[in-house]
């Protein structure tokens, strides 16, 4: 019941968020080797889709709030259109 | 709401359904009442039907399968994704799909199979996810007592945007979340919990924590599944560290944070008299160890050291709190009682005994 603390949790946790945004935010993972970043990081841009549709912090960034919101229970449908 | 992409639909309102298997889990008579039950909860607001058949293919043909099951989403076990649905068409168009990974019930013991495949038939009939938190169409399951479960008006706003409303004469409305800046919106009941304030509206509960900005709100089942939603009236003793919950002739008392064991319990035990049939708003005074239980236009004192209602109420509440006719709710926060009614606050100081301050209900979210 407690409270959540407001601050980020740094905690790797890079499977479960991209697991959950593969399923549910049609995150692509490229694997290939870039030699320099193109903009915006794909996986941030997807956790501040998934952060905004669910009325989290907007940050891009695994925080407790957007973590705990990945780890409960739900429909297997994306819930954006695919 | 949303609808899904392309805003695939139904071309037939009457529609057929089949339960291929059954989960081993429930009794196949209470699987077919949870899906019933489900299906009737779009039927009701649509001109929708939905018959049953045994054999060959229907429009949603309901099936309970365990992880990769040969439609390219694989579920995952225990946990996580719960079921899926496909969106209206020919061949899987509108199926359903449970993870017989889960532990499915008919209560809130496991997976409640009602509420999940009223959800999934949202996907089947052509809605999307919500980001209401209270819509059904929200895609994180959460708890409701299917006897207590009303269709929000999100999602009666979303398949009534596809299928058109109901034949009945009067159309049937829902519940809406509360939104905390909402300058309408009213209490059923407050009270403060080792220094957070809880506010119960319906079935959810807003939470402020003096430390935080944000409200945050919750659904009551969410941190207390024993209670029901619509909690008329709550206190918090903090000498005890415990909260009650009233609801019509019943209370629940909290000890920290979990609901004591052997609650509900009759009102009566706390010395009211069988006339009384609900108390509407309730604080406790920590100084003198009076609590006052506020019902209709009358308010009793109760005596927390003596554990009996003191003698000579009840009194009408005008008669000791000034203009404050009626309550709906109220509690007590720094040395200053605050009563609700409708979208009016009143703070009253018990020491002067009179009303030092009149604000909006929604004074304490910030907005």
């Amino acid at each position: 019941f407690p409270v959540a603390p407001e601050a980020e949790d740094e905690r790797k946790t890079p499977k479960l968020v991209e697991s959950y945004l593969q399923n549910f935010y049609d995150l692509q993972i490229d694997h290939q080797p870039r030699l320099r970043s193109t903009g915006e990081n794909h996986l941030s841009a997807k956790l501040k889709e998934m952060q905004e549709f669910f009325g989290l912090q907007v940050n891009g960034k695994p925080d407790l709030d957007t973590l705990e919101m990945m780890q409960k229970p739900r429909c297997g449908v994306p819930d954006i259109g695919q | 709401y949303a609808l899904t992409p392309g805003n695939p639909k139904w071309k037939r309102n009457n529609l057929t359904y089949r339960i291929l298997n059954y989960t081993p889990e429930m009794r196949r008579a209470d699987v077919d009442e949870a899906i019933q039950k489900a299906l009737r909860v779009w039927s009701n607001v649509t001109p929708l039907t939905f018959q049953k058949v045994e054999d060959g293919e229907a429009d949603i043909m309901m099936s309970f399968v365990y992880g990769d099951h040969r439609d390219y989403s694989p579920f995952d076990g225990p946990g996580g994704m719960l079921a899926h649905a496909f969106q209206p068409g020919e061949g899987i168009g509108g199926d359903v799909h449970f993870d017989e990974d889960e532990t499915w019930t008919k209560d809130g013991t496991g997976t409640n199979l009602f509420i999940v495949a009223a959800h999934e038939l949202g996907h089947s009939l052509g809605l999307s996810h919500s980001n209401d938190p209270g819509a059904l169409m929200y895609p994180t399951y959460s708890y409701t007592d299917p006897k207590e479960f009303l269709l929000p008006q999100d999602d009666i706003d979303g398949i009534q945007a596809i299928y058109g409303q109901s034949d009945a004469a009067v159309q049937p409305t829902g519940p809406v979340t509360p939104q905390p800046c909402d300058p309408s919106l009213t209490f059923d009941a407050i009270t403060t919990l080792r220094g957070e304030t809880i506010f119960f509206k319906g079935r959810y509960m807003l939470r402020k924590h003096p430390s935080r900005a944000e409200t945050e709100l919750n659904f009551i089942s969410l941190f207390w599944p024993k209670l029901p939603s619509g909690i008329q009236a709550a206190y918090e003793n903090v000498e005890r560290d415990e909260v009650l919950f009233f609801k019509e002739d019943k209370y629940w008392v909290l000890r920290g944070y979990d609901i004591a064991p052997g609650y509900p319990k009759p009102i009566y035990r706390l010395g009211f008299p069988k006339t009384v049939k609900r108390v509407n708003a309730a604080y406790s005074d920590e100084t003198t160890g009076k609590t006052y239980f506020f019902t209709a236009d009358r308010y009793w004192r109760y005596d927390e050291n003596k554990r009996s209602m003191d003698h000579g109420y009840p009194k009408k509440i005008v008669s000791h709190f000034g203009k404050i006719g009626r309550v709906d709710a109220a509690f007590q926060k720094d040395g200053y009682v605050y009563f609700f009614h409708g979208t009016t606050q009143f703070q009253f100081d018990p020491r002067a005994k009179r009303i030092v301050g009149q604000m909006k209900s929604i004074s304490w979210f910030n907005c």
